[in-house]
């Protein structure tokens, strides 16, 4: 399953 | 962070840049499409929401204060300040034909059907296409001054650092975000045609004009 964990990138 | 994604962030920063230094100093918005700068307005100010959320990095949310600054003050300079330079005849691609598409796109194909995940992943397939209006601008009048062509040169540079980026940081991280990728070639696409008349003509010292 995909864990989501957010975005680091711009 | 690597080498990849740092210039090209500083890609994008210097593009930012470059248009706003361009119509300030020219008092002037001729040949920019002021469709695009919108969209990428929104592209920022929808991807940029978790500034008020989550903190990842002094730089990170820097930069984005940074970005969403600077593409409001391009909209405020093109609307507002020299409004009556800004050529809308020529600035005529409909971007409802791109916007609605991207929004139900963003419904269908997200990582988490949330409000905030849903507004990046729009805003994130939104960016992928934002520059069109910009190249039909320019396909439309047939040429483009040397200046502009430096911006969107910075911006397709940005996205193509961008794709090395990911490389790297699916061998060396195991990370990789399909949407991300998959709406960042898109968009590196786009720009193929433009960087082949930038690097046959700009840089040869030539203006960019297309054939009739």
């Amino acid at each position: 399953a995909m864990s989501f964990e957010g975005h680091d990138e711009l | 962070m690597n080498i990849f994604r740092l210039t090209g962030d500083l890609s994008h920063l210097a593009a930012i840049i470059i248009l706003l230094l361009k119509i300030w100093k020219s008092r002037s918005c001729a040949g920019i499409s002021g469709k695009s700068q919108i969209l990428f307005a929104i592209v920022f100010t929808t991807r940029y929401l978790d500034l008020l959320s989550t903190f990842i990095s002094l730089y990170n949310s820097c930069m984005k204060v940074i970005y969403i600054g600077c593409a409001y003050a391009t909209v405020y300079m093109i609307y507002m300040k020299f409004r009556a330079t800004y050529d809308g005849n020529h600035d005529s691609f409909r971007v409802e034909f791109l916007v609605v598409p991207v929004g139900g796109l963003a419904v269908l194909i997200n990582h988490d059907f949330s409000f905030m995940e849903i507004l990046w992943t729009f805003s994130i397939y939104l960016e992928s296409v934002a520059i069109l209006p910009q190249l039909f601008m320019i396909s439309k009048t047939g040429e483009a001054e040397t200046i502009t062509t430096h911006y969107l040169f910075c911006l397709g540079l940005y996205r193509a650092l961008y794709i090395f980026n990911w490389v790297w940081r699916f061998y060396f991280e195991g990370f990789f975000d399909l949407i991300a990728i998959v709406a960042g070639v898109v968009q590196t696409i786009l720009y193929c045609d433009f960087f082949y008349l930038y690097v046959t003509k700009v840089l040869k010292g030539k203006k960019l004009s297309l054939p009739a």
